[in-house]
Parts: C-alpha cells; sequence; structure tokens
C-alpha cells in the first residue's frame, strides 16, 4: 500500500469531485 | 434450482444506476500541448502523459460515483483501479473518437492521425485502439451504454488481490443487471446486443495491455518526463 501513495490519498478524499 | 432473474424492464424507460453512471461523467480535459516545445516524439508522449495523469485524478473520482463502488473496503477499491485504469482511459478515448475518422481524440485540442501516431512511435497502439473505435462505431454505442460498459469494466477487472469477492461480484451484477434493463427499454429489436457489448471487453483488455506495455517501455527509457499517480499505477501494473 505504501507503494500506492497517491491512488489511497486520493480515494479516501471525501470530496468529490477531487481537485486538480 | 438456482433463482433466475429476468431483467425488468424499468416502466419509466430510465435505469437509475444508468442515469446516476451519467452524472458521474468527468469533465473534458484539454491536453494543452507546450507551446514552447519544438514537434517531436517526446513532445508527443510528454503530452499524452501529462494528459493521463490528469485523467486518471478525474477517473479515480468518478469510481468513487459509481454506486457501489465506495461502500467496497478501501484495499478492493485500490486494486480494481490498479487493474483497470489502462481499460478506462483507452475507452473514454475509444467514445470520444466515435466521430472521427482513422483519427483518436485523445482531448478536443489534442487529435492524432495515423501520420503523427507514427512519428510518436505509437503506431500500433493507434491501429489497436482504432479497432476497438471502430468496433463500437458499427453497434452505434451510445453514451448510456459506455457509461455503464466502462463501469463494468472497472467492476471486472480480474484483479488477483480482492479481499471481498462477494462484494466486487455484487457491484458487477447490479451494473450488469443496469445494461440489460437498458437494453431491454432502449434496443427491444436486438435481444443480444447487451451481450455483444460486454464480448467487447476482451479486445478493450488487450488493448490496454499493450498500452501499459509500451509506456512502460517510454518509463525505462527515462526520455518522457511522468507525473507521479501515472507512475504509480504503470508500476502497480508491472
Amino acid at each position: 500500500k505504501e507503494k500506492h501513495k497517491i491512488l489511497h490519498r486520493l480515494l479516501q478524499n471525501s470530496s468529490s469531485p477531487v481537485d486538480l | 434450482q438456482p433463482h433466475r432473474k429476468q431483467p425488468s424492464c424499468s416502466t419509466l424507460g430510465e435505469n437509475k444506476v444508468v442515469t446516476l453512471l451519467l452524472g458521474a461523467e468527468p469533465e473534458k480535459v484539454c491536453a494543452m500541448p507546450d507551446p514552447a516545445l519544438p514537434d517531436s516524439d517526446i513532445k508527443a508522449l510528454t503530452t499524452l502523459c501529462d494528459l493521463a495523469d490528469r485523467e486518471l485524478v478525474l477517473n479515480i473520482s468518478w469510481a468513487k460515483n459509481i454506486p457501489g463502488f465506495s461502500s467496497l473496503c478501501l484495499s478492493d477499491q485500490m486494486s480494481l483501479l490498479q487493474s483497470a485504469w489502462m481499460e478506462i482511459l483507452v475507452l473514454r478515448v475509444a467514445f470520444r473518437s466515435l466521430p472521427c475518422e482513422d483519427k483518436l481524440v485523445f482531448a478536443d485540442d489534442y487529435i492524432m492521425d495515423a501520420e503523427q501516431a507514427k512519428s510518436a512511435g505509437l503506431l500500433e497502439l493507434h491501429k489497436a485502439i482504432l479497432q476497438l473505435v471502430s468496433r463500437y462505431r458499427s453497434m452505434r454505442l451510445e453514451k448510456e451504454e459506455f457509461v455503464t460498459l466502462k463501469a463494468i469494466a472497472l467492476a471486472n477487472s480480474d484483479s488477483m488481490h480482492i479481499e471481498d469477492v462477494e462484494a466486487v461480484q455484487g457491484l458487477q451484477d447490479s451494473l450488469h443487471e443496469a445494461l440489460l434493463d437498458y437494453e431491454c427499454v432502449h434496443h427491444r429489436e436486438d435481444p443480444r446486443r447487451a451481450g455483444k457489448l460486454i464480448m467487447t471487453l476482451p479486445l478493450l483488455r488487450q488493448t490496454s495491455a499493450k498500452a501499459v506495455r509500451h509506456f512502460c517501455s517510454i518509463k525505462q527509457d527515462g526520455r518522457v518526463p511522468m507525473h507521479k499517480l501515472f507512475l504509480e499505477l504503470l508500476e502497480a501494473n508491472v
């Protein structure tokens, strides 16, 4: 999971859509 | 005897899942190739990798809006996206390219013909995606079908790391049901249309695998700058 930090963070981010 | 549920056509003619998927579609992204750089294969590939990275951010946000996806555990959400991210990108390019003959619409401001693809070293990939486009064009793929098929590709990504197989199966079932329901209402004349759409998924996976392999070799070459999310997902597929 440590290898996939950005995907993990974007999925956890509750605000949607994710800001670019 | 297992219970066999026939697709029940929704009375209003609108499937709720399909409507939600239409509403979840990401906005368009512009490629904005750097005008300061001279045209070259590196410039084309840099533009495509940058575009893909920005689309990926939107696609992750899109996935969270697929009915049922956010109920999966975080680890399974990650596994599905790690397996299917390129299929989603390729399917989006294929759908955008439907109105154009022999060209791939990576973005409204970035449309690539075979000559340009050849210069960028992408001719094989260009041909492969065009094969998919021609398949969808001959079927007259509709936006409702495209959004549902894209969600099915994600839910059906065959990751080897799924923890809750039943939950993922449940998501596949509800999306499959939505496609059957849509076709039952809108394409009564062709009772096999849903099946025909599902039968395009092997070509989508094959094309996507080709794209991943190609961009992995570009990454190893080291001449094209790539953003972190794109790199992270490329590495997930190695």
